[in-house]
């Protein structure tokens, strides 16, 4: 039976595609991410991986990745990008650009905003099922704590901590104050 | 893990090697480089939380399991992704309401008490807070050698606020072993040690990222990068947490209990008619 199950896998899943982005947002850019949900067999390679695209100068928001290393190729274009250790040091401070790799462990913090000619990138990642936990958005941890303990924590007011929370609606893909729309086409 | 790891000739009850203090609790952790826990490949940590204490959200490299040995608290484990399922009515909505009148909402609380075990995975941030009226002391275990610490074998705290000290660090850097280790113990003890090393993780990024990111002015983020915060990671709280909680008041507790009382006598008097012999017609 094995010609029916493991020999048949489906080994390929296209994640170039715009029209499969699992994150879009129009004035910032797209996420595709391929993991072992949409491609089974990644579950036994333990690997998944992600293909982003930022516009001119978007912003992918602060995150780090709570169960995978990503290993980032970039494709198309430059990006400042910072790591960000568990001492608060920068252990990544530059600009990437194309043909190059950079490596972001596990747990450490990343930011990454598209130069001008924006930004094109394949992340793999050493989970099958890798996921991120964004610092900014409206899917972060800072919207996940009560105002209260912003407050206290970062000894600023209701109203601060309120904006801290709350100023950004969009999840991942931010727009910065220069950022500007861009035709994507397939 | 390395050969010869566990091969130990002779092992020792210990206590704690190190002790961080802060505003209000203090950290003690056992020294993970230490022949038992590297067998094991393990990291223990005990935190003691004063009252009204907060320890700031942080999250490691490993998963946890946390033991409650005194007090109570509220704990609060932020998952990605996750709704805020814990909000307040939107009251009075559309009536000129100002945005400093909006209600809160965050993820779920945990209570937890004496004798709780909790379990915190890998990478998810967490906070807990004292709101009991004696110390809150829990001990944590971090399972180093867990397949979901794809880092090596040291034990990592990464803190979201504050100007913390990664209970660890100083030693790692040591190896934790020998002259070395010992000096730092007693530099620590002398209050020799400086913490300028230690920040959260917003201070490794430019302001100019944050301010974009959260969309927030610079006082802000100056703010979230802990500049001028000298309250370490366990920080006391002015006046009280105010959080979106379902603490049962003593009344609603009464009225629960005189609930299930009532309940419980109907049930009594259903059996009785039963064993009478009257026919039970269900619908």
């Amino acid at each position: 039976g094995l010609e029916e199950t493991f020999c048949s896998m489906r080994l390929r899943e296209n994640i170039g595609d715009p029209s499969r982005a699992d994150v879009f947002t129009p004035q910032a850019g797209r996420i595709s991410t391929v993991n072992s949900y949409n491609l089974p067999i990644l579950r036994f390679l333990q690997l998944s991986a992600e293909r982003g695209v930022l516009y001119k100068n978007a912003i992918y928001t602060p995150h780090w990745n709570v169960n995978a290393h990503s290993v980032m190729y970039v494709l198309r274009g430059r990006a400042r990008v910072q790591v960000v250790n568990h001492m608060g040091q920068k252990c990544f401070d530059g600009e990437v650009r194309q043909g190059q790799i950079v490596t972001v462990p596990q747990n450490h913090a990343v930011v990454k905003q598209a130069s001008s000619d924006g930004f094109e990138w394949v992340s793999f990642k050493t989970n099958d099922n890798a996921w991120v936990s964004p610092l900014a958005g409206r899917t972060s941890v800072i919207r996940a704590l009560p105002e209260a303990v912003l407050a206290n924590a970062f000894q600023i007011s209701r109203d601060q901590a309120r904006n801290l929370k709350y100023n950004r609606e969009e999840t991942v893909l931010l727009t910065s104050s220069t950022s500007s729309r861009r035709e994507d086409r397939a | 893990r390395q050969q010869n790891q566990c091969q130990i000739d002779r092992i020792e009850a210990r206590e704690p090697d190190t002790r961080v203090e802060a505003e209000a609790g203090l950290i003690e952790s056992w020294n993970p480089n230490h022949n038992q826990f590297q067998c094991a490949g393990v990291a223990v940590v005990r935190y003691t939380i004063q009252q009204n204490g907060l320890h700031l959200p942080s999250y490691t490299n490993t998963p946890q399991l946390v033991y409650i040995v005194k007090g109570r608290g509220i704990l609060g484990v932020t998952f990605p992704g996750c709704p805020e399922t814990f909000e307040e009515s939107q009251r009075g909505q559309g009536q000129g309401q100002s945005q400093g009148s909006q209600p809160d909402r965050h993820q779920k609380l945990r209570h937890v008490r004496e004798g709780d075990i909790v379990a915190i995975p890998a990478g998810v941030a967490y906070w807990s807070y004292n709101n009991g009226d004696q110390q809150l002391v829990f001990v944590s275990l971090l399972d180093t050698s867990n397949v979901n610490n794809q880092l090596d074998d040291n034990p990592r705290r990464f803190y979201l606020a504050g100007n913390p000290e990664d209970e660890f660090e100083q030693l790692r850097r040591e190896g934790g072993r020998g002259a070395r280790f010992d000096e730092r113990i007693r530099e620590r003890s002398e209050g020799r040690h400086s913490s300028e090393n230690y920040r959260n993780i917003f201070k490794g990024f430019n302001s100019r990222y944050l301010e974009e990111a959260f969309n927030v002015d610079s006082e802000t983020v100056k703010r979230l990068q802990g500049q001028n915060d000298d309250r370490n990671s366990i920080i006391r709280v002015k006046g009280t947490l105010d959080l979106v909680s379902p603490l049962r008041s003593s009344q609603e507790h009464q009225r629960e209990e005189r609930y299930e009382d009532e309940r419980q006598r109907e049930i009594e008097q259903e059996r009785r008619r039963m064993s009478r012999g009257g026919r039970y017609e269900a619908n």
